[in-house]
């Protein structure tokens, strides 16, 4: 099913959610 | 994504046209769709009987053409150009979008110079116009402009049509999804349980302190 | 008494159709209507009222147009009429559009435009006019500060389907997507405006000029963690250094969140605490896609 094959390419390229050196400091 | 919503509809129109098409009608109708505005899927279409029948026909580049849309991007057209029919300026601004699409996928933080290289603006504002207006409002990307660190940071992006091999990328993604998931709740589990057998015993002490305390009470009465 | 009245009447008639309004007006409310010389009933009072006030309006005199919509204000309960119900809401909705209270003035064109078609007015309102109110609505919310006000009112213009059918459509759809808006469609929009709306402010600028700017740094701030003063007044048309005072004031007023380094030139929108919750919204967003695939599967019988 190509429709729910782009819904989950999209998804699974969500996380990591954000990645920065900021960030990683904080969720820390 | 609201986009993906839309693909199936906006797709589906084609194959039904492309059903009842051979030869160049059927390279009609990639051309139709490839400069479609909003139309960013076309795994179905490339799946369409009378589509795969171009293959080796004398409209076979029209077939090349829907595989690039498909899966390729900007610099992919530019190193077989030879081979492939010219573009119109909506195609090339779709195949821009797709290619922003694709660099996505890969890389949550996207240099101005990678894009600017990948879609030949060598302007910034022009480049930033171009995600602005033809990315994020047409709802193919969610992301946010660093113009200290010259990048795009992509939040989301809409789902191309997925490539041979790419199921078995994104099968092991999920696969490392659950697994995480699954020790971290077990571990919230273990957390759980480590602090309601704390608050337990810190129970349990402060019964027997208050017991003694009454005892101790009484006996000097 | 009588015969003053039917005077002042038959000469104000002669002036509205020389087209001196404020003439007519004048004679009109000469007239007294609150007399214990003769019986003068409440329709004839918010008749003349509104009359005069509409007169008034005319020559963009809102000022004495409001006066005599006050008093029509105290007449119109009592007076069931339909269609001088309808000329008072619309005098009011012009009032308050004459004197910028565009917020206000938007809500009442509105609650015009939808008016329902009765058999006494059904040849005094027509889809025309009820478009006309609702593009008037339209108008003056765009024309309208920010706030959450303002914010409902988009909203519901937005979701309104008759509006997708306006000319303004594009550019309401702009302002509630919270989307930059550029020059040549501001200056479109800007074409059809009235002469009030397009007066200047204390600042030199017109409301509409005011509104787009502060609207497109709010939408510059959606899409950009920071951005130069330079390439901001580039966005937004105007100078660097008008585009960093803007900034600067809607910041202190709490109306747009950032920081502005003068020495680098460059407004950061997000304060860097932010990034955790940003991270919270996107884990959301996670869930809420993993969620939506679900039920696709379960709609295909997955």
């Amino acid at each position: 099913d190509h429709s729910l094959l782009r819904q989950v390419s999209s998804l699974v390229r969500r996380l990591p959610a954000i990645d920065s050196a900021h960030f990683r400091e904080e969720f820390l | 994504m609201e986009v993906e919503g839309r693909q199936v509809a906006l797709v589906e129109q084609f194959v039904l046209l492309a059903k009842n098409v051979r030869g160049r009608g059927a390279a009609e109708i990639v051309k139709q769709a490839t400069c479609e505005p909003g139309l960013f899927a076309f795994g179905e279409l490339l799946d369409t009987p009378s589509i795969q029948e171009l293959q080796g026909s004398e409209h076979a580049a029209a077939l090349d053409l829907l595989r690039l849309f498909a899966h390729g991007t900007w610099t992919d057209y530019k190193n077989h150009a030879s081979s492939l029919p010219p573009l119109t300026p909506p195609q090339i601004l779709k195949l821009k979008q797709l290619t922003v699409m694709s660099l996505a996928e890969n890389s949550k933080t996207l240099p101005y110079d990678l894009l600017s290289n990948e879609l030949d603006i060598s302007n910034t504002r022009e480049l930033e116009d171009f995600v602005i207006n033809d990315c994020m409002y047409t709802g193919i990307l969610d992301a946010k402009l660093d113009q200290r660190q010259r990048r795009v940071e992509v939040q989301a992006s809409a789902g191309r049509d997925i490539r041979p091999g790419q199921l078995q990328i994104m099968a092991g993604a999920l696969e490392d999804w659950l697994k995480t998931s699954e020790e971290l709740l077990q571990t919230i589990q273990e957390k759980v349980t480590y602090a309601e057998r704390l608050s337990e015993e810190h129970r349990k002490h402060k019964a027997e302190v208050d017991a003694r305390k009454d005892e101790a009470t009484k006996s000097l009465k | 008494e009588d015969q003053v009245s039917t005077i002042r009447e038959g000469v104000a008639s002669i002036y509205e159709r020389d087209e001196e309004w404020t003439q007519a007006a004048q004679m009109l409310s000469g007239i007294d209507l609150d007399t214990g010389m003769r019986v003068v009933d409440d329709r004839y009072k918010l008749e003349k009222c509104i009359h005069i006030a509409m007169l008034y309006l005319q020559d963009d005199d809102a000022v004495n147009a409001e006066t005599f919509i006050k008093k029509a204000s105290f007449l119109v309960n009592s007076c069931k009429e339909e269609a001088l119900e309808l000329q008072y809401k619309v005098c009011y909705a012009r009032i308050l559009d004459a004197k910028r209270k565009f917020q206000e003035a938007a809500l009442r064109y509105y609650e015009l435009s939808q008016w329902e078609k009765t058999n006494t007015v059904a040849n005094r309102v027509d889809e025309g006019d009820l478009q006309q109110a609702l593009t008037a609505a339209v108008t003056c919310t765009i024309l309208a500060g920010a706030g959450p006000q303002r914010s409902r009112m988009l909203a519901t213009l937005y979701k309104d389907e008759r509006c997708a059918a306006l000319p303004v459509y594009p550019i309401l759809q702009k302002v509630y997507l919270e989307r930059i808006l550029r020059q040549a469609e501001v200056a479109a929009f800007a074409q059809d405006l009235k002469p009030h709306q397009q007066a200047l402010t204390a600042d030199g600028s017109t409301v509409l000029a005011r509104a787009v700017i502060e609207h497109n740094l709010l939408s510059a701030s959606k899409l950009y963690t920071n951005i130069t003063f330079l390439e901001l007044g580039a966005l937004l048309g105007i100078a660097p250094d008008k585009a960093e005072r803007i900034a600067a004031r809607m910041v202190a007023q709490d109306r747009m969140k950032g920081s502005i380094d003068q020495v680098e030139g460059i407004i950061q929108f997000e304060t860097e605490t932010e990034e955790i919750k940003q991270w919270d919204h996107q884990i959301a967003a996670v869930c809420f896609a993993v969620n939506g695939i679900l039920d696709n599967m379960q709609k295909k019988g997955m």
